[in-house]
């Protein structure tokens, strides 16, 4: 996943983790 | 390891806090008669774990230890069942916590493992959105030690 590597700090690395997260289809699993 | 183990359940009592539940959810000690994660995952998806369901799980627990463990299995079997029957996953038998361990040392590797299948049903259930943004919130080591359970829940998907 792309967004997972483009952040460095630590408070990017949690926002697009958290965000690719979201983006994934409610009720998907994983 | 141990610490790792204790700061990871730390953390994800911290997030459980978040819901607000009507019984305390302060210690792991508040947490090992079940009443608190019932209320949570009542909360994650009320038509699931409806009203009916969370009157099963006894409220006045004291120090009854058999009571604890009876309403923890009860806990621990709705989530195994709403992995498979909404989520479309089965949690492998070896991540299962003791439920037995919790009730009577409140061990924090047991309590983390049934937090983190909690997590795992707030973060794939329809609601999830509200409930990412939630965590979102927290403080950053939080919020640290969530997506490391999160990335741990996810590597041991197997379907």
């Amino acid at each position: 996943d792309p967004n997972m590597k483009a952040g460095t700090t630590s408070e990017g690395v949690l926002a697009n983790f958290f965000n690719s997260l979201l983006s994934k289809k409610a009720g998907t699993p994983g | 390891m141990a610490g790792n183990e204790n700061e990871l359940c730390e953390s994800l009592i911290i997030w459980l806090q978040t819901f607000n539940t009507k019984a305390p959810c302060k210690t792991i000690e508040d947490l090992t008669s079940g009443v608190p994660m019932a209320q949570v995952l009542h909360q994650i998806d009320g038509a699931y774990f409806h009203e009916s369901w969370l009157a099963r799980i006894k409220e006045d627990v004291g120090e009854n230890r058999r009571i604890k463990i009876s309403n923890l299995k009860k806990i621990l079997q709705g989530i195994v069942d709403y992995y498979r029957e909404i989520l479309s996953q089965h949690i492998l038998e070896y991540l299962l916590p003791d439920c037995s361990q919790i009730a009577e040392t409140a061990d924090p590797t047991e309590m983390g493992r049934l937090l983190q299948l909690i997590l795992g049903c707030a973060i794939n259930c329809d609601r999830k959105q509200e409930h990412i943004q939630t965590i979102m919130t927290l403080e950053e080591s939080v919020q640290h030690m969530v997506m490391t359970a999160i990335q741990e829940l996810m590597s041991k998907d197997v379907d």
